[in-house]
């Protein structure tokens, strides 16, 4: 789910694997966004990492491998020191099937960028779905989209050839299912335009967790987070600026 | 892309 999640916005990308667990940093192609990935140690059955360690993948084979595993297989990574592959192993506990797949690794040479610490104006946490859902429909009417956070609500809203659309969220409380409530931590009031095209890309990780949360700052990149129980998937984007 | 910022002009490489 998390390569499927990236995969269309970066194609060949390290995994940093160290003490922490495997982490994954790339801009996309036009260095307009940059994902940040990590799967914490807790979250794998075992983990043994002896020396730190870059693979470097090409996410397109690593889905092509993928899918060869079937949803409730075990899945093993294994890499050698200084390794040229990574092996991959599917194993079916119930009818004893093991695949053992390796695909190549290859050296890439990916720059880091130290990503600032910042308090943002306005932090807002949404049912992904629905985040995902208001970027489909507004991508329908516009290539970019306004966002606005204020005290009462944030609001999408976007404007082209054929009209004009915008949905506003309110602060909203779900006792019963969290995962449906919208909340607004509004520092400042927040105005930003973004393009579509990247938000409706990032929503591909919309299977990761229910919730989504959107931190804004004014003329800052909008971070964009899926939390996992042992990780997450960052995505962050730099703004369009005006005429 | 016309007013579209790249990521760079806001994270320095490391």
């Amino acid at each position: 789910q998390v390569v499927d999640a990236i995969k269309d916005l970066v194609q060949d990308c390290n995994f940093d694997c160290n003490d922490s667990g495997i982490a994954l940093q790339a801009m996309d192609n036009s260095h307009v966004a940059l994902v940040a990935m990590h799967l914490k140690t807790e979250g794998f059955s075992q983990y043994r990492c002896d020396r730190n360690i870059a693979l470097g993948v090409n996410l397109a084979s690593l889905q092509k491998v993928l899918r060869a595993a079937q949803n409730e297989d075990l899945l093993t990574l294994k890499a050698e020191d200084a390794p040229d592959v990574l092996s991959l192993v599917f194993e079916n506990s119930e009818n004893d099937r093991i695949s053992e797949y390796d695909i190549k690794l290859m050296d890439i040479d990916q720059e880091h960028l130290g990503i600032p610490d910042t308090e943002y104006g306005a932090t807002v946490t949404l049912p992904s779905a629905e985040f995902q859902r208001i970027c489909r429909d507004l991508m329908l009417i516009s290539e970019s989209v306004g966002i606005e956070a204020t005290k009462e609500g944030i609001k999408f809203s976007c404007a082209g050839d054929i009209g004009s659309g915008a949905v506003t969220l309110r602060q909203n409380a779900n006792v019963d299912k969290p995962e449906l409530s919208t909340t607004i931590e509004l520092q400042e009031p927040v105005a930003l335009t973004f393009s579509l095209k990247y938000l409706v890309n990032f929503c591909k990780a919309t299977g990761l967790s229910s919730t989504v949360t959107l931190s804004l700052s004014n003329e800052v990149p909008l971070l964009i987070e899926y939390k996992m129980e042992h990780g997450f998937v960052r995505f962050y984007l730099a703004p369009k600026i005006g005429d | 892309q016309a007013g579209q910022k790249g990521i760079m002009s806001f994270f320095q490489k490391k």
